[in-house]
């Protein structure tokens, strides 16, 4: 399985 | 001029063992309402989110908004020198590059300052969307703990699933397999004890051991934890710091190649 990160989620602001 | 003072200091001790091993440094913004931390793990897997509120604290004063980016390996070097039952105080001057530490012993015979350099962080700061949340679980802080633990033992990640049954926890790896469930309680003598399940759909969603093992170092600031998760989102680790706050973990969920 792939290890996802929290940056494709939620956005900069 | 920043000042905030909290009678115990075991409070900001277990706060900052509860992000120290997952954060090497982070921001501390202060405003009137109170401090907020937001931080991403160096992997950017995780998100650490503090609030601690104002009126929680003793007493607090926050003139003008100020950031104060904080080593946290440096400052749990100094929050260790203070006793549990010490008073503690953060003070900062306004656009200071310093902050200070004042540990007062309950008799008021011992008064310690540590004044700490700041650090300059452009730290990124995300955006976290409302979300509704398809199964929140409600369980004891501590039997999550041992759930994490117990299950590390058998591979890298942790499969959570939630049905309107209860909630399942399985890893598996070169040993063999392993299976926690945990049912909704019917009765409990003691609220944190019990085990509180609210489903709209199930769910069920894959996490790496080592970052919820790094999030149960929260324990002692809360007897109760809530999971909230929902399908292909981050799951969310809350853990309610009593009379004063929360720090709520996002962990980004393990996908299918």
């Amino acid at each position: 399985m792939a290890q996802t990160t929290i940056t494709t989620f939620f956005n900069s602001r | 001029m920043f000042e905030a003072r909290l009678l115990r200091s075991s409070i900001l001790k277990k706060v900052l063992e509860a992000i120290k091993d997952l954060l090497t440094q982070a921001t501390f913004d202060c405003d009137d309402n109170g401090i907020q931390l937001q931080a991403m793990d160096n992997s950017h897997v995780s998100l650490v989110s503090l609030t601690l509120r104002a009126d929680g604290f003793d007493k607090y004063r926050c003139d003008r908004n100020i950031s104060l980016g904080m080593n946290l390996s440096s400052m749990s070097k100094i929050l260790k020198c203070a006793g549990d039952k010490d008073t503690v105080t953060m003070k900062a001057q306004d656009n200071a590059d310093t902050v200070t530490f004042v540990f007062e012993s309950p008799n008021q015979e011992k008064v310690s300052d540590y004044e700490m350099k700041l650090m300059n962080l452009d730290l990124e700061h995300l955006g976290i969307p409302e979300t509704e949340y398809s199964c929140t679980i409600r369980l004891s802080s501590a039997e999550f703990a041992r759930i994490c633990r117990d299950l590390s033992q058998f591979g890298e990640s942790i499969v959570i699933s939630c049905t309107k049954e209860g909630v399942r926890f399985s890893a598996s790896g070169d040993i063999g397999s392993a299976n926690i469930a945990l049912a909704q309680t019917a009765s409990v003598d003691k609220e944190e004890e019990a085990v509180v399940i609210e489903m709209e759909e199930p769910v069920t969603l894959t996490f790496a051991c080592q970052y919820l093992n790094y999030f149960t170092k929260a324990t002692s600031l809360s007897p109760q934890v809530q999971l909230s998760m929902s399908a292909d989102v981050p799951l969310v680790v809350e853990y309610r710091i009593p009379d004063i706050g929360h720090i709520r973990y996002y962990l980004a969920p393990k996908i299918d190649d």
